[in-house]
């Protein structure tokens, strides 16, 4: 469902050039549950922003079911983003004075249906904050924030998640729930790519995929024990 | 140096009271090195304001070096959190338009000196960052941001280091190297106060407290192997 060939990513800073990512080639198929890992600084972000089509790459190309992307247009990349994917950024991207229950029902503006706000209720209290619904992101905890942030991800079903580390601000058994949400996602046929530094999350994927300067340097199936 | 009895925290949004600390008791003395552990939204990050004078509690009372806080004028207090503690913020609040550099040197503005620009050097290299002085955050990847935050903190020479979850966005090694500079800046005789869900950095912490439903519900030294 997502190929990437030959991927570049070069921030020109005048001074400096950055390589954030330097010829990776990485196929995903539909379905899968793939745990991406790396050190700080390695390009996963930058990775997972451009296979998430909210960045281009320098160079390289990436097919998205089988269209390459630099031939879609603005509205073609916006309904791609918004109908078959899901994305938990990094550091949540919450607007900051809108209550949690707001920003869950963002994502279905364009989609509508009369039943947003009661979707959105089953997205939070899925996500253990039913009784957040109106707190704004200044009245929640980091981690009550990052569970607004999956919640809002998932609640358009779509069909391909991107999750980057997802469970950065959870303690353990929160963070074991959230993971126990994306394996029954994923159980469902969904297709999940998860940026963690965790190694339990990681072992609870199938694949492993990991980065080293913008590199790709390892791609290894998980033993099932 | 903290002493905090009978510390109760509420936040009254009209139609729900949310009780985030509730008499909380806990004394630190000064060199010790302490993790903070419990679920997401126990009242951890609210603990830590307190203590860190950024937030005042509803109920209780306050004594860090013996002075009773709520006794300090707004001078006094500002004083305070400027020369004697270093605060590590969950979701770092490092301002969007600046340099790295420039971040780490904000808070030797009032305590001054000539060699600000070297000492804020010295502090991005000692966390691995000595490549990215002009980035700016939307130019760093999340571990890095979490590492400038870091240095900053760290950059006055604080008695008192507060860190919530300084190794949250960071992977394994990373983390660990993080972990070293505490322990260092500990066996220097400095206090560390470290709010973290994960296990591994808190085994290398001397004394657990664990919170849940905003009471302090467990207080236990690490058993030295
Ligand atoms: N806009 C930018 N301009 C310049 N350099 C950038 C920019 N964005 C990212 N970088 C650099 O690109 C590299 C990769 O960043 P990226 O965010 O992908 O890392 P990451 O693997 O997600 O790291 P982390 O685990 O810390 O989140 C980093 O070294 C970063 O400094
Ligand atoms: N301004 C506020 N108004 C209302 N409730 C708040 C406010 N700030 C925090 N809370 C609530 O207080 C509780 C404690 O929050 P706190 O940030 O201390 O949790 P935490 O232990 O740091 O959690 P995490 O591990 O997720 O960061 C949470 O349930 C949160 O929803
Ligand atoms: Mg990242
Ligand atoms: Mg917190």
């Amino acid at each position: 469902v997502i190929s990437v060939r030959d991927i570049s990513k070069i921030y020109d800073l005048g001074s400096t050039r950055v390589h954030a990512l330097r010829h990776v080639d990485l196929d995903i198929h539909r379905g899968e549950l793939i745990a991406v890992m790396g050190p700080s600084g390695s390009g996963k972000s930058t990775l997972m922003n451009i296979i998430g089509c909210l960045d281009q790459a320098s160079e390289g190309d990436y097919w998205l079911d089988g269209v390459n992307v630099s031939d879609m247009t603005e509205d073609e990349l916006a309904r791609v983003r918004n109908r078959k994917m899901g994305f938990v950024f990094q550091q949540f991207n919450l607007l900051p004075r809108t209550s949690a229950l707001r920003q869950v029902q963002l994502p279905m503006i364009y989609s509508g249906g009369e039943d947003r706000e009661s979707r959105a209720i089953e997205a939070l209290k899925a996500v253990g904050l039913g009784d957040r619904l109106d707190h704004k992101p200044t009245e929640l905890s980091g981690g009550q924030q990052q569970r607004v942030a999956v919640a809002r991800a998932l609640v358009n079903n779509p069909t391909l998640i991107m999750a980057d580390e997802p469970t950065g601000a959870l303690d353990t058994r929160s963070g074991q729930e959230l993971l126990a949400i994306f394996q029954r996602l994923n159980a469902q046929g969904k297709t999940i790519v998860m940026v963690t530094h965790e190694y339990d999350v990681a072992m609870h994927c199938r694949r492993i995929v990991r980065f080293k300067d913008g590199r790709l340097v390892a791609d290894e199936s998980v033993e099932q024990p």
